[in-house]
């Protein structure tokens, strides 16, 4: 099974 | 207040053809040396980074930093009204309310102008790290275009391998597997060049679906460049000459 990574995890918030 | 001119509308046109099926509503940032938006998808799963610099329009003013709240499919409907050989003009007032959109045509004499209802967007801002990329790929737009449509037909994801010698695009399926892999090549023929420039090798999966919706920039540059990191996500990039770059991030996928 191949999951998709959220965006969110490899950028900070500003 | 701002103001700024394109001579060459086409460019700005094919810019919103190029994010429009991958985000909605939009904050355009307007600065005094330049426009720029960030935006993700709403399954975060990519986001679309766009600079544009002051230098590559005919005339640009803008007084203070704004930001300009857009619905990107209704800017799309706005677009269409533009000719391919339209001058574009867009203006803004302080605080405003709307985005003005001309278009000019100075041989047919033809002017349009759309005043764009400005909407408030509530979205995130997100902090992108300075990354050295392990492995660059430089590729023809076209080429790389073909290769992700053809590979969609046989698999949903694709797995993106870089060495010092290929890069390799394969997939597994119902079908079958299979693979295409594309050499070092810096033939006389510009358009026909891979550059390769692998430090460190990287093995990632990625779903085409979204590669095949970045390719929609193919019409804006003659080459894509890959740029990957091991853990990291791919960046998409195509250059705009002399005006800026419009950058497509990646999450990769990972297997449970």
């Amino acid at each position: 099974l191949i999951g998709q990574q959220d965006i969110k995890n490899f950028f900070l918030k500003k | 207040m701002f103001e700024a001119k394109l001579t060459e509308g086409l460019i700005l046109k094919k810019i919103v053809e190029s994010i429009k099926d991958i985000v909605t509503d939009v904050n355009i940032d307007i600065s005094p040396s330049g426009i720029s938006l960030q935006a993700m998808d709403s399954s975060h799963v990519a986001l679309v980074s766009l600079n544009l610099s002051m230098d590559g329009f005919e005339h640009y003013r803008a007084d203070t930093n704004m930001v300009l709240g857009v619905s990107i499919a209704n800017l799309a409907k706005v677009m269409k009204l533009a000719d391919n050989n339209d001058q574009i003009t867009l203006q803004a007032d302080q605080e405003a309310t709307h985005l003005k959109i001309i278009f000019e045509n100075p041989k047919t004499e033809r002017t349009t102008e759309f005043n764009l209802n400005l909407i408030t967007i509530d979205s995130e801002h997100l902090a992108i790290p300075e990354t050295e990329y392990s492995s660059v790929v430089t590729i023809n737009s076209g080429e790389f275009s073909k290769i992700c449509k053809e590979l969609f037909s046989l698999s949903e994801t694709v797995q993106i391998t870089t060495n010092t010698d290929y890069v390799q695009f394969s997939v597994e399926g119902e079908v079958g597997s299979g693979q295409v892999r594309l050499g070092h090549n810096d033939s006389e023929k510009k358009e026909d060049q891979t550059i390769l420039e692998v430090s460190e090798s990287v093995q990632q999966q990625f779903a085409i679906r979204y590669l095949n919706m970045f390719n929609k920039a193919s019409t804006l540059s003659s080459f894509t460049r890959l740029c990957l990191h091991q853990e990291q996500p791919l960046v998409v990039e195509f250059k705009i000459d002399n005006l800026g770059v419009l950058k497509y991030f990646l999450a990769p996928k990972i297997s449970d």
